[in-house]
Formats: C-alpha cells, structure tokens, sequence
C-alpha cells in the first residue's frame, strides 16, 4: 500500500 | 455588472458534469479575463482549475471583480433545462445574492430564465506555480479514459513510467497485474489520435486511479488530453478548450511508505 500525499504539502497558498 | 453570453450551453453543462463529483460548492471568479475556478475536493488529494477566457463568450462584459458562490449540484438542476444548442447568458449585479441564467432557443423563440441563489464561500486558494514538467503526453482523451478504466479493475494505484521507449501505465491487484505502453505515434489523416511524448529526463509516479476515472469525465470536452508528470510533484491532466481556455486537474501523488 503507498500513502496518499495531499497537494497542501506541494502548493502554499499564496 | 456580469454579463457573459455563450454561444451554446453545451460548454457549460459539459464542464459543470466533468466536476460536479469532485467539487461541491465553488466560486466562479469573474474579472475581465474571463470565469475561472478553482477547487480541491475534501481531501485535498485532487484540485480542479478552469478558466473559460472572455474570448469563449460574445458578448463578455465583467466591470469588477465578482465571485459567484455556486452549489454545483443546484447548478447542474438549472443546466438541465437549457438544451444544449441553446445560447447561455449569465448575469450578476455587483455583489450580487443570485446569479441569473437565460437560455433562448433560436428556433423555436423559446427564452427560459432561472436566478440561482449565491452562498458565501470561503474557499482556500493554492498557488500553483508555473511548472517545467519532465514529461508531458500529449494523447486522445478517450484513450486515456479507457486505460484508466481498465486498469482500475484491477487495482486502485497506477504507475505512470515514462522513459525514451514510451510511456507505460502499470498496475497490480489481487487478481493480478495489467499494464499499457504507448509511444509517439503519428496519424496523418486523424491528428486528433496521435500520441506525443516530450521526455526531458525520466519519471516514475505512482496515482490514484479512482480521482483519474473522475477526471476522465471531462474526455467529451477536448479529443485529446495532456498529461504532464515530474518527480515528487502532483500530476496535471489537462483539458484544452477553444480560445484558449481549459479545465485543468492536479492529483497528489502516492507514496510508498
């Protein structure tokens, strides 16, 4: 099983 | 003052039914670009990213900044009164509590009018930044709805490992394991079914197959699909529309532990 990222962790809101 | 007219409502139900299972409740930014959209579904696994330009609608007119807060599953009822060759126009005042759709009929001199009362949302938006991807593949929308499809029969994750010999999208479950390779292929006659694979360096990413059938609902919008792909970050699929405008979908990647 692979753990599933969030997109939090690669785009910052601005 | 909001007033943006499209030629057929098609492109708007077609849109609103690609997203209407990611994303609930969105704001439609309007500005003088033209209506975007951006929206992460409850995990914050997948966002969705439209823009439909002022170029798509004649006549576009947006004074000011307006966002209009919509719940999709309302819109999707309004949409369905409007037959798809019907001209859309959508209205807000400034700082408006509704958002007002027309649908004429040319033909038969039908008009239908709807208001769609507004919410108030607040929503987070990410900075996506301007990414140099390491691969991008150009290939028929369709064809990638039916990879998607297929392998997720078998399995919940696919590994996309695009190398100089092609792109192969891999799978393995309880039953078993699948996979498909493509490589760049040209059709002179039906350019709408090549496939085209700029490589910069080699990638290896593994997704969930479930946001990328969801995705797939959009493969009526555009007959070819880019996806793009580097390292560590999340994928774009990406929908290309007329005059430049698009609905894009970044998916996290998966992991392993």
């Amino acid at each position: 099983p692979t753990r599933q990222d969030m997109l939090d962790e690669f785009y910052k809101d601005p | 003052m909001l007033e943006a007219r499209l030629e057929q409502a098609n492109l708007l139900k077609k849109v609103v039914d690609a997203i209407k299972d990611l994303v609930q409740d969105c704001n439609f930014d309007c500005n003088d670009s033209g209506i975007a959209l951006q929206a992460m579904d409850n995990s914050h696994v997948a966002l969705v990213s439209m823009m439909l330009k002022s170029e798509s609608f004649s006549p576009f007119r947006c004074d000011r900044n307006i966002a209009l807060g919509i719940n999709l599953t309302s819109l999707t009822k309004v949409l369905r009164c409007a037959a798809n060759e019907d001209i859309l126009t959508l209205k807000a005042e400034d700082a408006p509590d509704v958002v007002n759709l027309v649908f004429e009929s040319a033909e038969s001199d039908r008009l239908s009018e709807y208001d769609i009362k507004l919410m108030d949302i607040d929503q987070e938006h990410l900075g996506i930044p301007e990414t140099e991807y390491a691969a991008t593949i150009s290939m028929p929308s369709a064809e990638f709805q039916k990879i998607c499809r297929d392998l997720m029969a078998l399995s919940e994750s696919v590994s996309i490992e695009c190398t100089k010999e092609g792109v192969k999208f891999a799978c393995s479950g309880d039953i078993g394991s699948g996979s498909v390779t493509l490589r760049s292929h040209t059709n002179v006659e039906k350019p709408q079914l090549n496939v085209e694979i700029d490589l910069s360096e080699p990638v290896a990413l593994t997704f969930s197959l479930k946001y990328l059938v969801n995705f797939c609902k959009a493969s009526g919008l555009s007959e070819q699909v880019r996806l793009c792909l580097s390292n560590e970050v999340p994928l774009l699929v990406e929908y290309a529309l007329s005059n430049n405008s698009y609905l894009r979908f970044y998916l996290a990647p998966k992991i392993g532990d």
